[in-house]
């Protein structure tokens, strides 16, 4: 799990059965004695793979919809929920709540913060290949600490060198499990791993500015592919400042994934008021 | 019933604000305010790392 405090922005990212969505009201009692007003919501996940383990609110996308209802503030006015389907298992739920219904927001943002032309890439991936899964177990006779544990499981899977400008903090679970956050500039990527075999699932998530174009996309997840080698694998790109029929992304991602043996199985894209727009699709590798 | 492991799937909040202090939500959750927002979420920091634009932290779970 991660979190990333910028001046005016948070995301918190969590696995397991977390209650994430009960940091809302601290966060906005919190805000809140200090003048700072909540602009826009943005709450997304998978399809659990135990989704009868999860606890309040978490427990039904319903469900934690209604809890974000009740507990956002109303001025922001402009909701919208969906969940973008897929023919695999993977399902995307998004739910986007903004003081304004317009996705490309003005450059000089109230917060003072440029939030035109940036994307964010959620890739989530499972079925992973069992060797290189191995990898994000310690070693019984290891009796370092989780920091230093980590470094190696960076070094020994290759994941850094997928940007290898970044400062990276690391962090290796005992007995398994892996997560990882690097930073450069204003830019994050973060990596978590849970091995084991019957529940495997690696994700990677990168917050990137576009200005630069889209080419960096496709390097970017073909390096991460190449450290896990997923069965299935879903990635959705989320644009500000975009339309969906006017965003290279989605293909490029499809191209690269193609090269790497990867079929696309499902294919959707929505505009979020204040969020963007999100394009999902998902992937299964062939099989020999 | 069936099995029960360890869900990897990844629940994903962001929120943004307004604001006139240049460090804003970076000033105002200092470790101790995180901590008590992230034991209403059930996890904790188990590291750190930051630099002049963001803070990020790695959490249990």
């Amino acid at each position: 799990s991660s979190l990333f405090v910028y001046p005016n922005r948070i995301v918190i990212k969590t696995c397991g059965t977390t209650q994430l969505l009960r940091s809302v009201p601290c966060l906005l009692d919190k805000t809140g004695e200090l003048g700072l007003r909540l602009q826009r919501c943005r709450y997304t996940r998978g399809s659990f793979i135990f989704p009868h383990a999860q606890p309040f609110p978490h427990s039904s996308f319903r469900e934690e919809v209604l809890y974000l209802e009740e507990n956002l503030p109303g001025s922001l006015c402009y909701r919208k929920a969906r969940v973008l389907p897929s023919k695999t298992s993977h399902s995307w739920h998004v739910y986007a709540a903004s003081e304004r219904d317009d996705d490309a927001l003005p450059e000089e943002d109230d917060g003072g913060e440029d939030v035109l032309g940036t994307f964010t890439l959620e890739v989530c991936m499972t079925q992973l290949d069992r060797a290189l899964a191995r990898r994000f177990y310690r070693r019984r006779t290891d009796v370092s600490g989780g920091d230093v544990a980590g470094k190696e499981m960076t070094a020994s899977a290759g994941i850094g060198g997928i940007n290898p400008r970044a400062l990276v903090c690391d962090f290796a679970f005992d007995p398994c499990g892996y997560s990882m956050n690097g930073i450069d500039g204003d830019c994050y990527s973060t990596i978590h791993v849970t091995p084991e075999d019957e529940c495997s699932y690696a994700s990677f998530e990168c917050v990137e500015a576009t200005g630069g174009g889209y080419a960096g996309v496709s390097d970017v997840l073909r390096s991460v592919v190449r450290v896990f080698r997923p069965g299935t694998l879903s990635v959705s790109v989320c644009v500000m400042g975009g339309r969906g029929d006017d965003l290279p992304g989605w293909s490029l991602v499809a191209d690269s994934l193609k090269k790497l043996g990867y079929k696309r199985r499902g294919r959707a894209v929505e505009d979020f008021p204040g969020a963007g727009t999100i394009v999902y699709q998902t992937f299964t590798a062939h099989r020999k | 019933m069936a099995a029960t492991g360890f869900e990897g799937f990844e629940k994903r909040l962001e929120l943004h604000f307004s604001g006139d202090d240049p460090l804003g939500l970076r000033r105002l959750l200092g470790f101790e305010s995180l901590e008590r927002v992230l034991h209403a979420v059930q996890c904790s920091i188990v590291s750190a790392v930051g630099n002049r634009h963001v803070d990020a932290y790695v959490l249990s779970e």
